[in-house]
């Protein structure tokens, strides 16, 4: 199971700017 | 004219759609010790993503919580009680919504709009890079 800080940093790269 | 440094200088929502000019910004933000309000942000916007069905979001909405609202950092500070207190309130009543951090990712971006923002496009870093 994901540890909650896995979870958010998750979160904030799924959101990140993809290289062109 | 469509460079990407041209589209930095455009707005902050440009500089953060660009991975070179949102990793640099971050440098910045690290350097000004305020950097939880990019990941703050970036995590607002990963969350509005998630889907409500997935077991996961309720969890990810609470370790936002816990990571940059509960805890009196940056973040913390630069948000309305009232947004605060909603957020606790759906968490608590384990309301879980899509929608339930946009106003206090608004608030933060405002902020970051006004100062950072416009600090970055003076700083060194970003002029060096320049």
């Amino acid at each position: 199971i994901d540890s909650e800080d896995d979870l958010l940093q998750e979160c904030i790269s799924s959101a990140m700017p993809k290289k062109k | 004219p469509d460079s990407p440094l041209a589209r930095w200088t455009k707005s902050l929502h440009s500089l953060l759609g660009d991975q070179d000019g949102a990793h640099l910004f971050r440098t910045f933000l690290e350097r000004e010790k305020c950097v939880d309000t990019l990941d703050f942000w970036f995590a607002c916007n990963g969350f509005r993503q998630m889907d409500l069905k997935d077991n996961k979001t309720p969890r990810v909405a609470k370790a936002i919580y816990k990571r940059y609202i509960e805890n009196y950092g940056i973040v913390s500070k630069q948000l309305k009680l009232a947004t605060k207190a909603y957020i606790k309130d759906s968490i608590k009543r384990q309301h879980i919504d899509s929608v339930m951090f946009d106003q206090a990712q608004t608030e933060v971006q405002t902020l970051m709009e006004e100062n950072a923002y416009h600090m970055f496009l003076t700083s060194d870093i970003y002029l060096e890079y320049v």
